[in-house]
Parts: structure tokens; C-alpha cells; sequence
């Protein structure tokens, strides 16, 4: 499904440069549930962020579905994203004007979707992460947990062939956490391709892969075994 | 140190009422080390909120060295919070357009001390938490595991009686996190009040008492038995 080769992201602050990937080739076959783990600033986002289609490498390649991703304009980018990748944030990026419900119809939106099946997908996704009762409440009013849930659940309504997940489960209790992973168990059977960054090796043992980075380069790759 | 009776906290959205708080009544003294647990939504944060002065509960009494904090005007809140509280965010709430440096040093200007030494113990707890070299990148320039520990070096250069810490190292990787709690030790072991809210059972195992949250109330409250 997705292949990277060579692919580098350096920052320039001020006369610094921070070599954020320094070089990472990997390549993700469709129906894969990997997770990918590494030190604090070791890079694992900003591998994301170019798996996404949100940024741009500095050098490298980036091919999705045998295309090369480096040869599309950003229109194309934005439409591959709202089409066929759901992303969990880190930090949940959820609109602060926008109701939960809101939020998570948002993606349906811009597929033309109408009206009354969004309302009806979104509302599902939140009972489906236990937000039910809270579809109504604007982010701020909403725990940080809860936040998480409705990001997640945003991905869940839309219901792309690759979910990209910045460890999803980071602000959520222990119950919250399987339900969570219970529900990413049950789209990888269907044959979604999942991808999570975690400091979880609970969580990342519950994957079928895992990679590890450190600073910007991969440092292993290897099956687990349960 | 601190005490509270009977605290209720209730959100009005729309008709309907959330009760984030549902009657908490416990006391805290000077010195302790001190975990909260519970599911997400529980209330923590939101007593947290309270503990730090930074909200006012809708009923029920929070003392504060002797002092009733809900007879305190909003400018007398604001210098308790400046001069005793150290508040590490569920989000860390960094200003966006400072630097790490910047941020951290700002509740030293709000103390008044000189430029020199607030830069000199910027530094030093930016270089304790291993973003040395990270002092001058914006928020946006900086992981999520490296805004928070620049949120935690904030806390670490005001040096105050009582640290408050939502969750300080969900966005940290399993030895980031360790540094963390090595830190929050020395402190505690000087005699600093620390409350952390955790979702983590290991961090909460490193502390003293853990008190556990369900839907707004207390649900167990006990020493941590090493
Ligand atoms: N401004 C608000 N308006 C309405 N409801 C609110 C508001 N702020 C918080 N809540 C609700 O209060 C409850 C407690 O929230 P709180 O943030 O304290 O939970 P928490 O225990 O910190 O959860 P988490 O572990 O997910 O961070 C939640 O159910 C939340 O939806
Ligand atoms: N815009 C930027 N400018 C400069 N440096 C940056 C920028 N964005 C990220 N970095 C740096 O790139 C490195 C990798 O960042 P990244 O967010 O990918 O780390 P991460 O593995 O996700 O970390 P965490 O586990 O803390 O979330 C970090 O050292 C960070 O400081
Ligand atoms: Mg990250
Ligand atoms: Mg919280």
C-alpha cells in the first residue's frame, strides 16, 4: 500500500539544523496493523505528518498506492487525505467552535455525504467511544480523554482504508484504552490498514508489527508474536 | 496544606447539567505525594482546576493554608497561583508565539525576578529535562513529548510549594517518563507537595497515597504500600 525510501525531513531554526528523519525506508503492504515506538523526538510524528500527506519530505520518496506523492500538488494531497486517510492527532486538532458532532461529521462534509447520513454516521461514531451523551459539548468542554475519543471517533465516521493514529490512546484510562483497541482490532479484520505511534508497549503488543525509531533513523522492525 | 468539603462542580450545556464534581471532601498535607486516578471524565482535571485556584466550584469549601480560597478576589487568586502553585497541563498550555525558553521563564517575570537569573534557571531546568538544545524553537517546533517537558521545566524553574500535574507524562516515552518521576522524587524529598493526575498504574505506584475517581466522586483513597 505505501512505500518511503530514503525519506528525510530537516528543520531550520535559525542557523540550526534538526535532522527530524534521517533517512527512513520502510515499506506497509494494505491490511497491516503496525505500531511504530521511539523516544520522545525521535521523529515518529514527523514520519506521520508524510504518511498523511500533511507535509513534505525535504528528500526521499513517498509512494501511496503506486503513485508518488512528491509529484502531487497540494489540491491532490488534500483530496487524497479527505478520501482515503484518517489521522489521530497527537494533540486531537479538534475545531473549538464546533459541537463533538460536528467535529466528527466534518470529514463527511467534505466527501459530500448528505446531510441526514452524516448525522447518522457521526452520532454512531460517538456512541461507539462512549460519547453518546457529550455530542453536543464543544471541545473545551469536554475532558482530555473525551477530546481523544471524539478525534478518534472523527476517523471511525469516515471509515478510510488507512487510519494513522498519534498515540491514541495516550490520554485515556485503562478500560477507555481497550475499548479503544478493541475497535481498531475489529477495522484491521475488515481489512483496514492501521498505523499507531504509541509509548505503549501494552498497546503496541497488541499490533502485528513494530518499529522502532530513534533519533530520525529506524532502529528495528520486526513481527510480534503473541 | 489543603483541604476541601463537600466540592461540587456542576457545567450547565444548554438544558442539560453535568455534574463534574459530585461532592469531594478530602485533605492534603504539606509534604505528601499524592496520585489521582479514574476513568475518563471522572473529574479529575476539573479538580485539579479547583485545586490550582484556576476555577471556582459551584458549592463546598476549598482551604488553602488555612485560607478560604472562595472568599479570595480574582487578582488575589492569580497571586496565590503565581507565588505557591506549580500547574503542569493536561495540554500544557504553552504560549505559542514563545520560545521554550521564553515560556518557561515567564512565571519567573511574574515574580520579578531579575533577567539574569530567570534565563539562568530557565536554562537549567530546560537542560534538567533534556531540552537543552531545544531552548530557542517555538511550540510548534517541538514534539509533544518535548512540549511537555518544557511545560514540567516550568514548573521545575518557579520552584513552588505545591506542583500540580495533569498527566505529566502521557505524551513521554517509557524512559523520558522515568527522568520525570526521578525529578518529581528529589522534588518531593525536599519537602514539595506533589498531586499528579495519572492514568498510568506504574506512576501511580511511585508515589505515596493514590486516590481514585468515578463520575465526580471519591471511590477509594490509600497509602501506596512499596
Ligand atoms: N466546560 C464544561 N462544560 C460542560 N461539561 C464539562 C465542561 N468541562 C468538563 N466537563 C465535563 O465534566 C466531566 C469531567 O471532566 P474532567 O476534565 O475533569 O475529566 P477527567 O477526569 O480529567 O478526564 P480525562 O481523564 O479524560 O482527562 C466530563 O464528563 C466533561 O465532559
Ligand atoms: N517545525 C520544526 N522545526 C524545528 N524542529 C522541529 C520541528 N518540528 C519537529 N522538530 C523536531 O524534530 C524532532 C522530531 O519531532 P517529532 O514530533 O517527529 O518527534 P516524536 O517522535 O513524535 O516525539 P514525541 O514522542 O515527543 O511526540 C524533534 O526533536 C523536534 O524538536
Ligand atoms: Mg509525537
Ligand atoms: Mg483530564
Amino acid at each position: 500500500l505505501l512505500q518511503v525510501k530514503d525519506l528525510q525531513k530537516i528543520y531550520m531554526t535559525g542557523e540550526n539544523s534538526v535532522a527530524a528523519l534521517d533517512g527512513i525506508s520502510l515499506s506497509i503492504d494494505e491490511g497491516e496493523y503496525v505500531a511504530i515506538m521511539g523516544p520522545s523526538g525521535s521523529g515518529k510524528s514527523t514520519l506521520m505528518n508524510m504518511l498523511g500527506c500533511l507535509d513534505r519530505p525535504t528528500s526521499g520518496q513517498y509512494i501511496l498506492s503506486g503513485e508518488d506523492v512528491s509529484q502531487k500538488s497540494d489540491d491532490e494531497l488534500a483530496e487524497i487525505r479527505n478520501k482515503y486517510i484518517g489521522f489521530i492527532f497527537q494533540g486531537f486538532n479538534l475545531l473549538p467552535k464546533l459541537t463533538a458532532l460536528e467535529n466528527v461529521a466534518l470529514p463527511l462534509v467534505y466527501r459530500g455525504v448528505p446531510a441526514k447520513q452524516r448525522l447518522a454516521r457521526a452520532q454512531e461514531a460517538l456512541q461507539s467511544v462512549g460519547l453518546g451523551n457529550r455530542m453536543h459539548h464543544l471541545p473545551a468542554e469536554l475532558s482530555g480523554g473525551q477530546q481523544q475519543r471524539a478525534a478518534i471517533a472523527r476517523v471511525l465516521a469516515s471509515d478510510p482504508p488507512l487510519v494513522l493514529g498519534d498515540e491514541p490512546t495516550g490520554n485515556l484510562d485503562s478500560r477507555s484504552g481497550s475499548e479503544v483497541m478493541d475497535i481498531f482490532q475489529k477495522l484491521n479484520n475488515e481489512g483496514i490498514t492501521i498505523i499507531l505511534v504509541t509509548h505503549d508497549q501494552q498497546i503496541a503488543s497488541q499490533t502485528k508489527r513494530i518499529i522502532r525509531f530513534r533519533d530520525g533513523m529506524m532502529q528495528s522492525d520486526e513481527k510480534v508474536v503473541s
